[in-house]
């Protein structure tokens, strides 16, 4: 688990990544 | 170390986000403070329009009047012509 | 463990603020939908006033009109009695 992919805009961000990187959404946001 | 810088980024982030929720708070109190005037001019341009279509109503009676008015004074101008013609 | 259950506990938190974001972005969108009939409704309104005034305006010209063509109807059948005397 080294990274996660936005629900909204779909960016693979780092694993670190509290918000995406585009859109600033949060890991768990819906 | 990681983890907590982790959980220090993510402590970070919702103090952002509480301040953006302050801000749209804001915003829809200003944006319902302006709504507010809506029922106000919808009724002030109901009532210009009910004086509007009275004062015309009025006009066109009056009009009508006058018209009235002018025949018989017409009607009157002739019979003076005639009473003086004989 | 304590740290990956507060980390964990942060994020659901940021989760929940990004909801509540969106909802709030949400109602400011519809807001400006309905604040975009202000313009609206303050045009219509003072047309209204301008129509109402202008009709008011021409309704006491010709209430002014009538009445001088009554003086001068009254006139005419005073002079016509007159006449009629002679």
């Amino acid at each position: 688990l080294n990274e996660w992919q936005c629900k909204s805009c779909t960016m693979v961000n780092a694993a670190s990544s509290i918000l995406c990187e585009v859109c600033e959404r949060p890991r768990l946001a819906t | 170390g990681d983890l907590s810088s982790r959980l220090e980024e993510a402590e970070r982030a919702l103090a952002l986000k509480q301040d953006h929720i302050d801000k749209l708070k804001e915003e829809v109190e200003q944006q319902k403070g302006s709504l507010e005037t809506v029922p106000v001019l919808t009724a002030q341009a109901e009532i210009y329009k009910a004086d509007f279509l009275a004062e015309r109503e009025a006009r066109e009676k009056l009009n009508q009047k006058k018209e009235e008015l002018q025949e018989q004074l017409n009607q009157a101008m002739v019979e003076i012509e005639a009473l003086k013609q004989e």
